[in-house]
């Protein structure tokens, strides 16, 4: 059975800014309340080009901490 | 390309933008000089005019700031998130903000303004973030050399779907 993936596996801290990633820049609409982190990961992932695996793997942690633009990639 | 919702634009082209305060990380000359460019790069493609004001609204304000700065989307110091714009409209709207936690520079050194700010300005014209690596409004920063720097083909259907092509 695919085991479920559990981020509680990661930091505190690794969590805290991952949702600070994805609360910034690919904010959720209230109809995407119920959206899990790893699908939020996902979509940071699609929109980078990046392996979509939802989890934060190391290409997805170095996008992250990439200089860039404080403007949302999804239009909200 | 993505625009915003709503297809926000301004609904004339000739458009004014105003500088309120400067960086100290370079001469006040270098600093107009990097904006004026910056939005040469739109009104090359477009039927798009700026003119800079001094003592009037403008429909484009640019500001430089640290941390929070009054308009509820605060930046967080060196590295990170660079600056932000708003997309077009009255009062904020179209908007350019520059981190001054930044060491902002006219080359290759630090965080190049003249990048950044024709980045910014494509936000304040109605674009949003293209995934296209390289697209100028790719959302992630990097470097290529202003004296030879192009918009990309996706940068350039994206502001002609707002604004349309200039007419030769």
């Amino acid at each position: 059975l695919p085991v479920q993936f559990k981020p509680e596996s990661w930091s505190n801290t690794d969590l805290e800014k991952v949702k600070a990633y994805l609360d910034k820049f690919y904010p959720v609409s209230t109809k995407q309340k119920s959206l899990t982190l790893e699908e939020r990961i996902k979509e940071m992932q699609k929109f980078f080009h990046l392996t979509v695996t939802g989890k934060l793997n190391a290409e997805t942690e170095e996008m992250m901490k990439q200089p860039r633009c404080g403007v949302p990639d999804i239009a909200e | 390309y993505n625009t915003f919702p709503g297809n926000p634009r301004w609904r004339k082209t000739h458009l004014t933008y105003k500088i309120v305060n400067y960086t100290p990380d370079l001469p006040q000359k270098k600093v107009d000089d990097a904006i004026r460019r910056a939005f040469m790069v739109w009104s090359d493609v477009t039927p798009l005019q700026f003119q800079r004001v001094f003592n009037r609204p403008a429909d484009i304000v640019i500001a430089f700031a640290r941390r929070e700065h009054g308009d509820g989307y605060p930046f967080d110091g060196r590295g990170n998130t660079l600056a932000h714009a708003f997309a077009p409209g009255e009062g904020l709207g179209g908007d350019a903000h520059f981190d001054d936690d930044e060491r902002w520079s006219e080359f290759n050194r630090e965080v190049n303004l003249f990048l950044v700010a024709a980045h910014e300005f494509g936000h304040s014209l109605g674009l949003g973030h293209s995934n296209v690596p390289e697209a100028l409004m790719y959302p992630v920063y990097s470097y290529v050399n202003p004296a030879t720097f192009r918009l990309s083909a996706d940068d350039k259907r994206g502001i002609w779907k707002l604004y349309g092509r200039k007419s030769s």
